[in-house]
């Protein structure tokens, strides 16, 4: 029996917008830890690591492991069907073939349940090991989308640079080329706003822009978004999820030409 | 030539 009663119901809305395009079909893993998620895109290119912690729920009842294959774009559209501020319990039986999405309105003058079938897939995880990272950028969110989709409209790929300067975001295209440095900057009074740089060497790394254009669904997740760059690793562009977890996106980095 | 890597190369199957 799984029981999982989440009062910012909002927030498993906006984590599913932002897992659905990269991710087709997935299992959530239930356990008395949390309720979480490791897929890779189709290519296995890249990477989505979701934990949502059961201390993070009002309500968490998971009497054994369980591992709920669903399809992500079907269980987008089932949470689109939530209001933002309604309270979402998600229930699933041992031996079920289906889940139970409830809505609940913070007046409770309106209930209602959604049931979604679900699925056999075949996962496989990878083992990703706790990393020190060369450089890590912690940045506003949508400062970090906007470059990302204004680089997309020049060219496909990104190459970012860490040094003592800041942090570059450079591409090149048939048009052209572009670069955008962003500086240090500790904004004391807006932290939210804050930009800030952890170096222990340089690094620069190039990825596909068109993952790092699907990793920003997750901006309205969080104010900040952290970066964490090795040479020759994959990229954690990591989005934190309230006070009880993380989407984090790993993406493989080009091989330079 | 594919200059993508998957992340195969990188982490080892659990």
């Amino acid at each position: 029996m799984l029981e999982l009663r989440l009062v910012q119901g909002g927030l498993l809305k906006k984590v599913l917008e932002s897992l659905k395009d990269l991710v087709n079909d997935a299992n959530f893993d239930c356990s008395a830890s949390g309720f979480s998620l490791q897929a890779m895109d189709s290519s296995h290119v890249a990477l989505v690591a979701l934990l949502l912690r059961s201390e993070g729920f009002e309500h968490y009842r998971c009497d054994r492991n369980l591992s709920l294959g669903m399809n992500l774009n079907n269980m987008a559209k089932m949470l689109k069907c939530a209001a933002n501020d309604d309270i979402v319990t998600i229930k699933a039986d041992d031996a079920s073939d289906s889940v139970t999405f409830m809505f609940e309105s913070p007046n409770q003058d309106k209930i209602a349940d959604f049931e979604m079938k679900l699925m056999d897939i075949d996962s496989e995880h990878l083992g990703i090991p706790e990393a020190e990272f060369q450089a890590i950028v912690r940045m506003p969110s949508a400062e970090f989308a906007r470059i990302c989709k204004d680089l997309s409209t020049i060219g496909d790929t990104v190459v970012i640079s860490v040094t003592k300067e800041g942090v570059k975001f450079s591409t090149r295209g048939d048009i052209g080329t572009a670069n955008i440095v962003c500086r240090q900057n500790p904004s004391i009074d807006k932290p939210e706003e804050a930009t800030i740089i952890e170096m222990e060497e340089p690094v620069s790394l190039t990825f596909a822009l068109r993952y790092m254009n699907s990793f920003t669904k997750a901006t309205p997740l969080a104010n900040q978004v952290t970066i964490s760059l090795s040479a020759d690793l994959p990229v954690v562009v990591e989005y934190r999820v309230a006070e009880m977890g993380y989407i984090r996106f790993y993406l493989a980095p080009k091989i330079e030409e | 030539a594919d200059n993508q890597p998957r992340l195969s190369a990188f982490f080892a199957p659990k």
